[in-house]
């Protein structure tokens, strides 16, 4: 019996495989539909912190020239403000801001710290979405395959005819040529050099072999 | 030359048909190798979720005793306010110049719009809001929105493919268990009944 996967019971190969290939198409779908797009990006918080991220500042100024404030550091008199110290008028006040500074200094490590973690977490969805790109690359073509399948037969690869002529290269050489068809698929014609005969075990095996390549090749493009 | 009999190319078809059925298994067995990997990476996902969901909580703490701070010293009657507007007159025009260079050498595009937007803007604002650190507050609570916007985009589109993933590997060719009735989802909490595709689910 060559029809293999008995284990999984009464399904035929066609019942078996054939939702797949779609299904694995929708995940891949629903992962990336998103996954390049600006919305997806994480935020670059170094700019919190008074870093360079130049495209972010342009994006504030352009916005609300809010990103203006950022280059404070480099005027003297914007600094001094930040170091009035008005503790003489009203020390409780003094003290408040104290409080906020500190918790401002924490809010920034934390989103930061946040930001490292929600880029982790964007890695492990990419490497979802590329297992999916395997499983796709290592499954599509036994699905496709099953999507060819019209009815039950008792072959998945059928030889329908073995020619003996000369090649037509510049150095012509006999060749055998032998016409063949996975399941249900248009023939596939693959020619096999004079020197592999067909007494040799492992002649099948080259032209089913060089068969699925052909059939792999043509459904990649 | 028609070479062979219709025994012979039988024969044949049933040596190719082997080759083809191990090719199948080996990618059936790639198949489960990376249904694997796929589980291994998510169980490592919903790690990364709880850890990730810790610190937004303690972000947003932090954000909300800043914010608090903000409003109470919003709240005090303005004090040092001449020494402090003093400053800021002559904060401004530096302000405004540093930032027109800037613009003009990275951002390039409309500086001539942006040098009267900037205007307008440093008139309307305060010095009390540099004193309290006005500019870093915005920036950490813009921040908090785009993070939560980008992690809300990669949990939907993430829990539309495990909801097909867990299709999948639901079917029973995936369990290896061909008379169970109910098995494990490994992306969902619940456990279901094997689902029966409908038609407008297959290719053809």
């Amino acid at each position: 019996n060559i029809m293999p996967l008995s284990l999984y019971g009464p399904l035929n190969f066609q019942d078996m495989f054939q939702p797949f290939f779609e299904m694995i198409h929708q995940a891949q779908q629903a992962m990336d539909v998103h996954l390049h797009s600006p919305a997806y990006q994480t935020p670059n918080v170094e700019f919190i912190t008074g870093g360079p991220d130049d495209r972010a500042v342009c994006k504030e100024i352009r916005h609300n020239s809010t990103g203006c404030l950022r280059m404070k550091d480099q005027c003297a008199k914007c600094q001094e403000i930040l170091s009035v110290d008005c503790s003489a008028n009203n020390p409780s006040q003094n003290q408040l801001r104290q409080e906020l500074n500190d918790s401002l200094r924490l809010a920034e490590e934390l989103t930061k710290r946040y930001n490292e973690l929600l880029q982790s977490y964007q890695w492990k969805m990419l490497n979802t979405s590329s297992l999916l790109d395997q499983l796709n690359e290592q499954f599509n073509w036994v699905s496709q395959l099953a999507n060819l399948t019209q009815g039950p037969d008792q072959y998945y690869l059928r030889v329908s005819t073995v020619t003996s002529h000369t090649s037509e290269s510049e150095a012509p050489s006999r060749v055998t040529e032998v016409v063949v068809k996975l399941f249900d698929s248009d023939p596939i014609t693959i020619t096999i050099p004079e020197e592999v005969s067909r007494d040799n075990p492992k002649f099948m095996e080259t032209v089913a072999e060089k068969a699925l390549q052909e059939y792999r090749k043509k459904k990649r493009v | 030359d028609q070479l062979v009999s219709d025994n012979e190319l039988q024969e044949m078809s049933t040596q190719g048909s082997k080759y083809i059925d191990r090719e199948i298994q080996n990618a059936v067995k790639g198949v489960q190798e990376i249904k694997t990997l796929i589980e291994k990476t998510n169980e490592e996902r919903k790690t990364l979720l709880s850890v990730l969901e810790e610190a937004k909580k303690n972000k947003e703490d932090a954000l909300n005793e800043t914010r608090d701070s903000e409003t109470k010293l919003k709240a005090f009657p303005e004090v040092c306010n001449e020494t402090m507007m003093a400053l800021w007159e002559e904060c401004k025009p530096c302000l405004k110049q540093t930032c027109m260079k800037f613009y003009a050498r990275v951002c390039r595009s409309g500086s001539g719009l942006v040098g009267r937007q900037l205007e307008e803007f440093l008139n309307q604002s305060s010095p009390f809001y540099f004193w309290i650190n006005g500019d870093r507050i915005d920036s950490l609570l813009e921040n908090d929105r785009q993070q939560s916007h980008v992690l809300d985009v990669m949990q939907d589109s993430f829990n539309r493919a495990t909801g097909i993933m867990d299709e999948l590997f639901q079917d029973r060719f995936f369990t290896h268990k061909p008379q169970d009735t109910f098995y494990h989802s490994p992306f969902s909490y619940f456990r279901r009944p094997p689902l029966h595709y409908a038609k407008s689910r297959l290719v053809r």
